[in-house]
């Protein structure tokens, strides 16, 4: 574990904790995108298939819990909580998610590290989850004035990948030049899909103004 | 492993 590997991964948990925070607060989850919700489901579950099987350290298992456990109950507040189901924006929500995921899949079907159900299924979570943050996104610039908790949200996603480029180049040099392909590459579609929405975020912060992404 | 190297991330 190092340092940028850990702040990857505690602003993973803030942006969660945020959207739930904004679910559960407002009661609300317009300008969320339930497609991108329900990809990070399907994300964590193929990834974390070794939850049961591999002990790797008392933080691995528990956040995986815990990203798991709050992934599929914001899936569950947008689907079915009587009050938060209505304010989801569903005619503006429409992104095929599964134009993402089937060629997400077959991507891993055809490169991968090795060509068991574990690492391929691990390997499309990689895949899925550079272009999860697509729905959100469209859903994004189509929602006129975007809540501060939702950019604060996406901002934060987008960032923890970013400390997880930082954390993948510390490791290259400080174990023994480890190269791992996959990951690095998809984390690097996954940030750069986020640049505009960088842009747009920091400039309003700067200018003190309302998140506004071009349409 | 290289393999159980690479697994020990979210």
């Amino acid at each position: 574990m190092n340092v940028f590997r850990l702040a990857g991964d505690m602003t993973h948990l803030l942006s969660i904790i945020i959207l739930l925070l904004k679910i559960r607060a407002t009661k609300s989850c317009t300008g969320i995108s339930l497609k991108t919700q329900e990809l990070y489901v399907i994300v964590f579950l193929t990834r974390y298939l070794d939850l049961f099987t591999k002990y790797i350290s008392f933080y691995n298992t528990t956040m995986k819990l815990v990203f798991l456990g709050t992934s599929i109950s914001i899936v569950w507040y947008m689907r079915y909580h009587k009050v938060v189901k209505q304010t989801y924006n569903k005619d503006q929500d429409t992104f095929r998610h599964y134009f993402l995921a089937i060629p997400c899949f077959l991507l891993a079907l055809l490169i991968h590290h090795e060509f068991t159900v574990i690492e391929v299924l691990w390997t499309f979570s990689i895949y899925l989850e550079a272009v999860a943050i697509l729905p959100q996104l469209v859903l994004l610039q189509r929602s006129r004035n975007i809540d501060n908790l939702t950019g604060n949200y996406v901002f934060l996603l987008g960032a923890y990948r970013a400390l997880y480029l930082v954390n993948w180049v510390y490791r290259y040099f400080t174990e023994n030049h480890l190269v791992r392909w996959i990951p690095w590459l998809s984390g690097l579609v996954q940030t750069t899909l986020y640049a505009d929405f960088f842009y747009y975020y920091i400039k309003s912060w700067k200018n003190n103004e309302k998140l506004q992404l071009p349409a | 492993s290289e393999e159980e190297a690479t697994k020990d991330e979210l």
